[in-house]
């Protein structure tokens, strides 16, 4: 089963 | 002072558009390079940012870095009130709390002057790196709205597959399956009907339709779409806003539980 990722885990916070 | 004026009004009320659907609210952050703007989806899958240059527009004046906290439901609704080729000017003061929005119709005959209160806004910022991806595909734009769309009608997720072969798009579902493949196709006459594919790695990744499907309201911005793409890192699907900028789309991959 497949889970939706969060975009915060791949970039940064500035 | 903040002040833009662009005679293809069209192109905004099309941006808005293209964001709307995605962002609630949004930091339109003003330098004296451009208008710019990075903005989450409610639910944090998916990051939008707009870039449009100020030599784009025909006076471009920003005296101060600005960020106007926007609701883009009431942006939207007052573009709405520009005609299509009406030339659009935003204007702020410094310390204003309001952004003010002129139409004129291409003749002059009528001006339309609007203000939208702006909102205090703590967005937060990420940082996009700046990296090289395993597969970039440009296709026409409204052949990947088609293939999403007829895709969302099968299941929920569509799994993008890139070889030197071309790039095909599946999803299925309760009722069953579906598979599109599109080809490189050098020779069409138009630019914009080409599909090219340059790759340096196969990919495969996995993605939630409905994100997709709201990416493709900027269809209309860009006769072409660009698809990038790497094994376990965001999508970045990219259109082109004439040449003054882009709106480019980053969507986090489902990944296996």
């Amino acid at each position: 089963k497949n889970k939706q990722a969060s975009i915060m885990g791949f970039f940064s916070k500035k | 002072m903040f002040e833009a004026r662009l005679v293809q009004g069209s192109l905004l009320k099309k941006v808005q558009e293209a964001l709307k659907d995605i962002v609630q609210e949004a930091s339109w952050d003003c330098t004296s390079s451009g208008l710019s703007l990075q903005a989450m989806d409610g639910s944090h899958v998916s990051l939008v940012q707009l870039t449009l240059r100020a030599d784009g527009f025909e006076k471009y004046r920003c005296d101060r870095n600005l960020a106007m906290g926007i609701n883009m439901g009431s942006m939207s609704k007052i573009l709405k009130c520009a005609g299509n080729d009406d030339v659009i000017t935003l204007k702020a003061e410094d310390t204003s709390d309001r952004l003010e929005l002129m139409f004129e119709s291409p003749k002059g005959e009528k001006i339309s002057n609007y203000e939208m209160k702006l909102m205090d806004l703590d967005c937060e910022q990420l940082g996009i790196p700046d990296q090289e991806y395993s597969c970039s595909i440009k296709m026409p734009s409204h052949e990947f709205a088609r293939i999403c769309r007829d895709l969302s009608q099968i299941g929920e997720c569509v799994v993008i597959t890139c070889t030197k072969d071309g790039v095909q798009f599946s999803a299925k579902g309760d009722m069953g399956s579906g598979t599109v493949k599109m080809s490189q196709n050098l020779g069409a006459e138009k630019e914009d009907d080409q599909v090219t594919i340059e790759m340096t790695e196969p990919v495969q990744l996995t993605f939630a339709i409905k994100y997709l499907n709201m990416f493709t309201k900027a269809t209309s911005l860009s006769g072409s779409v660009c698809l990038s793409m790497s094994n376990d890192v965001p999508l970045v699907v990219e259109y082109k806003v004439e040449d003054m900028g882009h709106i480019k789309y980053f969507l986090a991959p489902k990944i296996e539980d």
